[in-house]
This record gives structure tokens, sequence and C-alpha cells, in this order.
């Protein structure tokens, strides 16, 4: 079985396999950890648990390896998604190709702000919150991505369980209670610039 | 020495601290593990790393590791900071009060939009971009945001680069050229959301 530190690893070494050319046979352990910047033996060692993937010495081929990233993150099929609160990072989010990239799919927006409420953003009509439950049900949606005001968050957090969504990608820089079935993944973004400044600092030697 | 994989978990035992409450006296490893889901062995070893802080069987006092985390990822100061790019993304970042939180002040922005440029966003003017050099020597500017579109990504990079900027963090969907001295954290909000098909997967025991 994979961990949810070895999940982190297994994303950077599928973006690392995707700029890899593409008719290279092979691929090699120590040249994937030198491009995400972990140690060798961690990656032979997450790859391992993915199955008989290499072959010692030989290394291992590019799209089978990508392949079994694909599968053990759950995104060799497709995700449909919800966005609440289309505002300044909404919007960004909603126009970003990456996820459609990784098969990510946001079929519905929500707001609670009646002059956005019926408008068109990227081709999506912004619907209103109470029509979540009945979107979730008819649309077969099991994702959302929450990127509504911190005063806001639990209360729509709660509706999207009523819901049935079964995880939440939240932006709200607050702790939400969810229950146990229902997967959260909480973004702070100064932690991608404290990684920053511990590079930058021990690049003088500090 | 500190790993780059070390301070990315050091950043989110750092918020297990904060969350902590400020009259306890001691966290011992395995709670910090738990909060943070790794093994309570891996929180030993980052934290044996940045100096004698523990005592096996007692644990550790919240305040004094906070601190020494904060040292070995540079924000026990203040960074300055320049943002390029004031679009949808660019204005949900300039909002964000994470950043301030960590000691990251954003003190000036930038665009080539001349409708953008002189306007007021969040308290700051919207400057032209032939002012980034001086800008970046006059107010002692290390660190950079990111947030144009990929195609101009690589062309702001270089000014940023001529500028004297040691460190960008890149939201373009594009891999930057930089020399070995600039530092570069990309960001990829997919992986966030790959984080969460791996744990909704693996709630379904697949
Ligand atoms: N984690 C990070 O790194 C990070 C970075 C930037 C912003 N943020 C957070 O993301 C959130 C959004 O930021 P923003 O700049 O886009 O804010 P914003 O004010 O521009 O957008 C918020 C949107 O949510 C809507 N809304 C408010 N209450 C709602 C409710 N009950 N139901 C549905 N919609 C509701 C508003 O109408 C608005 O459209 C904030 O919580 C902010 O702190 C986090
Ligand atoms: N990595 C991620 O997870 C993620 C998520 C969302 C968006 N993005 C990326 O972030 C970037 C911004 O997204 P957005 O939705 O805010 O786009 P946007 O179009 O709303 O904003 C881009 C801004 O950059 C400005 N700009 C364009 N060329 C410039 C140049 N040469 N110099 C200075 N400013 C310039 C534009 O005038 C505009 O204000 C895009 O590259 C997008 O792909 C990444």
């Amino acid at each position: 079985r994979v961990s949810r530190a070895a999940a982190q690893r297994l994303s950077l070494y599928l973006r690392c396999l995707t700029a890899w050319p593409s008719d290279a046979e092979k691929i090699s352990s120590s040249q994937i950890a030198a491009a995400v910047g972990v140690s060798d033996a961690q990656v032979r060692r997450d790859l391992a648990a993915l199955g008989h993937l290499g072959q010692r010495g030989i290394g291992y081929e590019p799209r089978e390896l990508a392949t079994a990233i694909r599968e053990a993150l759950g995104i060799h099929r497709t995700w449909r998604v919800v966005l609440v609160g289309v505002g300044n990072l909404g919007r960004a989010l909603l126009r970003y190709q990456g996820f459609r990239a990784q098969g990510f799919q946001i079929v519905a927006v929500f707001d609670n702000q009646p002059t956005k409420i019926g408008e068109c953003i990227e081709g999506l009509r912004v619907r209103p919150l109470h029509e979540l439950e009945a979107t979730v049900t008819t649309e077969g949606v099991e994702l959302a991505i929450l990127t509504v005001p911190k005063e806001a968050a639990q209360s729509v957090a709660d509706a999207l369980v009523r819901a049935g969504i079964r995880g939440i990608l939240n932006f709200a820089p607050v702790v939400l209670r969810l229950p146990q079935h229902v997967q959260l993944v909480t973004v702070d973004l100064a932690i991608q610039l404290e990684q920053l400044t511990f590079l930058v600092q021990h690049a003088n030697g500090v």
C-alpha cells in the first residue's frame, strides 16, 4: 500500500515522466530522483509499492510507469467536480487548463451573491446554493473545490457533505470539521513561499 | 542539514504547532506525526536535523520547536516580495492574509496591460514592467510571485533575474529556465486534486 506522503511524491514523478522524451524506452530511478529532488532509494521504495515494474539495472518503461502511477492516484479515470465561490481565486481555477489535463472536469459552479447568479463564467452558468444537492446527485459529482471566504467555509462544506460529496479541496484558511467518510485536502500557498525561502536561505550557505 | 523534502514536512509541523493549545508545555513526536500523517520515526529524524531540541520520553517544548523550524525555513525574518501579473490569480493572492502572517510582505505589483497600470489594488499601485529593476533595488526585494500567462512567463522571469531577484514562486504552467543562483518553486494545483483523489479512492478500499 502507498502512504499519503508517497502519493505526494508520485505526483511529482508523474510530472517528470510526462516531460521525458516520448521516444525514450527506459528511465532509471536515479534519473527520476534527480529530477524530483529525493533519494534514489526513496524512488525505488515508492515504485516497488506499485508492484513489479522495473528491472534492476535496466530501469522502468516510462509509459507503463506513468499508467501505474495514474492508477495509484486515481487519475486513470475522469472526476466530476463542482466549484463553490466564484471570486478571484475561483475564476483563476476555472480558467486553469491543468485540471482538465489530469481528468478533472468542473461541471458546475455556485455562488450566493445575487449579482453573480445566472452569469456565465468560463462557459458555466453560476447557480444558487439551493441547487447544490440536485446537481451533485444528477451529475454524478464526487469532488468539490471550496473558494469561499473563511466565514462561510464550514456551512458550505456541511451543505456539500449533505449533498453526497466524497472529497473537498479547501482554500479557505480554516480547519474544516468533516465526517470521516469525506476526504479533505487544504491548500495553504504560504507553504510554497516557505519552500522558496528555505532554498534561497540555503543557497547562500546560511 | 535539512533536505528539500524535509523542508516540506517542517512547514506542516509548523501548522500543527501553531494550532496546538498555547498553554501546553510539551508536544511529542507521535502527536505531531498523527496530526501531519507521517511516521513517528520520520518526525524524530527531521527534528534531530534541527539540533538538540527534545528529550526522549518527555517530548518537545512547542514554542522552542516552532522557533527552530521558522529559522530552518528562513521565516524568522520578513521577506519583501513583488507580484507580476495582476489578473484573477494575482488578485486572490494579494488579498490572502496567509502570506503576511508568515512574514511575507508584497511591496509592489506589476502588469503590462495599460488599463491596469496606475490602478490601486489592495492598497498597491500597479506599476509598469520598466520600473521592475529600480523597485527591486531600492525596496530591497528578494522574492517574486509570477502570475502571468504562460506565453509571458519566461521573458518576465528573465527581467526578474536581471533585476536581482533571488527566488521565484511560479504559477504559469511552463518549465522556467533560470540561472543556478536563482531559486524556483513551481505550483501546480492539479497536484493537490490528485492528493484528494488518492484519498477518496483509498477510502473505498479500492
Ligand atoms: N489557501 C491559499 O493559499 C489561498 C490563496 C488565496 C485565497 N485564499 C482563500 O480563498 C478564498 C477565496 O478568495 P478570493 O480572493 O477569491 O475571495 P473573493 O471574495 O474574491 O471570492 C469569494 C466568493 O465566494 C462567494 N461567497 C461568499 N459566501 C458564500 C457562500 N456562503 N456560499 C457561496 N459562495 C459564497 C462570494 O460571493 C465570492 O464570489 C478565501 O477564503 C481566501 O482566504 C486562499
Ligand atoms: N499552477 C496552478 O495551479 C494555476 C492555477 C490557476 C492559474 N494558473 C496560472 O496562473 C497564471 C495567471 O492566471 P489568471 O487566471 O490570473 O490569468 P489572467 O489572464 O487573469 O491574469 C494574467 C495577468 O498577467 C498580465 N500579463 C500578461 N502578460 C504580461 C507581461 N508580459 N508582463 C506583466 N503582466 C502580464 C495580464 O495583463 C493579466 O493581468 C496563468 O499562467 C495560469 O495558467 C496556475
